[in-house]
C-alpha cells in the first residue's frame, strides 16, 4: 500500500 | 525602493507559467542579491524554489528588503498583457501595498504600466538543508517532459530507478505498464541532449505524475533538467535558468506503508 508523504516532514520550519 | 528590470518580459512570463499551476499564491522576497521564491503546493506534497539573481537583470535597485505577496493568477493576466520582446519592469515603493508592472517595446513608442494590489501572505518557510544526493541524472528537459506525459497515460504514479548502466522510468495501471530506459550518453552532438548520470547508490522511487508534470511546465526556461535522488527523501527536479538562477522543484516520494 503506497501513500503519498507530505513535504513538511523532510524539512525544518523555520 | 525596488526595481527591477529585465530587457525581455519572456523569462518572466515563462516563470509564472512554471509556477502558476501549482501555486495560487506565492512571495517574492527581495534583497540586494535578487528575487526569492519559496512555497508549497496547496496539498503540501511539492515545494517551489525560485532564485533570480540580482545581476542576471539589466538593473536592479533594492534598498531594504522587501517581501511582495502576489496572486499568482493575477499576475500572470498582467504578464499576458507584455509582448515577448518587451522589457518588463518591477516596482514596489518601501512598505508599499501594490506593484508595479512596466512593458516598454522595443522602439520604446508603446509603454504600458499595471498596478497589482499586493496580498499579506503569511506562509509557512521551510529551511531546506544542503543535501549530498546518491543519484543526480541530467537530461534533456524536452525529454523528461515527454517521459512525464507520456508515462501519465498508464497511471497515476511514476517510478525512477537509475543504476549506473542508466535510469528506467516506469508506469503501470488499469491498461498495462510502460517503460522507458535511458541510457548515459557515450558522445552527442549537442550537449544538452546528453544523459548524464551520476551515481553513489543505486535508488528507487515513485511519485506522482500530476506533479512531475506540473514541473515541466518550466521547460522552455533550460534546454536541461536535472533530477537529483536519495532514498526516502524528496527527488528535486531543477531548470537552471541562463544568466539569472534557477526554478527547483522538490517532491516528497510515495512510500510503501
Amino acid at each position: 500500500n503506497i501513500k503519498q508523504k507530505g513535504i513538511t516532514g523532510f524539512f525544518t520550519k523555520l | 525602493m525596488f526595481e527591477a528590470r529585465l530587457l525581455r518580459s519572456s523569462i518572466l512570463k515563462k516563470v509564472l507559467e512554471a509556477i502558476k499551476d501549482l501555486l495560487t499564491q506565492a512571495t517574492f522576497d527581495c534583497d540586494d542579491n535578487g528575487i526569492q521564491l519559496q512555497a508549497m503546493d496547496n496539498s503540501h506534497v511539492s515545494l517551489v524554489s525560485l532564485t533570480l539573481r540580482a545581476d542576471g537583470f539589466d538593473k536592479y535597485r533594492c534598498d531594504r528588503n522587501i517581501s511582495l505577496g502576489m496572486n499568482l493568477s493575477s499576475m500572470s493576466k498582467i504578464l499576458k498583457c507584455a509582448g515577448d520582446k518587451d522589457t518588463v519592469t518591477m516596482k514596489a515603493q518601501d512598505n508599499a501595498d501594490t506593484v508595479t508592472f512596466v512593458f516598454e517595446s522595443p522602439n520604446q513608442e508603446k509603454v504600458s504600466d499595471y498596478e497589482m494590489k499586493l496580498m499579506n501572505l503569511d506562509l509557512e518557510h521551510l529551511g531546506i538543508p544542503e543535501t549530498e544526493y546518491s543519484c543526480t541524472i541530467r537530461l534533456s528537459s524536452a525529454e523528461f517532459a515527454r517521459i512525464c506525459r507520456d508515462l501519465s497515460q498508464f497511471g497515476e504514479s511514476i517510478v525512477i530507478s537509475c543504476t549506473k548502466e542508466g535510469v528506467r522510468f516506469s508506469a503501470s495501471g488499469d491498461i498495462g505498464s510502460a517503460n522507458i530506459a535511458l541510457a548515459q550518453t557515450a558522445s552527442v552532438d549537442k550537449e544538452e541532449e546528453a544523459v548524464v548520470i551520476e551515481m553513489e547508490e543505486p535508488v528507487t522511487l515513485t511519485f506522482a505524475c500530476q506533479y512531475l508534470n506540473y514541473f515541466t511546465k518550466a521547460t522552455s526556461l533550460s534546454p536541461q533538467v536535472q533530477l537529483s535522488m536519495s532514498a526516502d527523501v524528496p527527488l528535486v527536479v531543477e531548470y537552471r535558468i541562463p544568466d539569472i538562477g534557477h526554478i527547483r522543484y522538490y517532491l516528497a516520494p510515495k512510500i510503501d506503508d
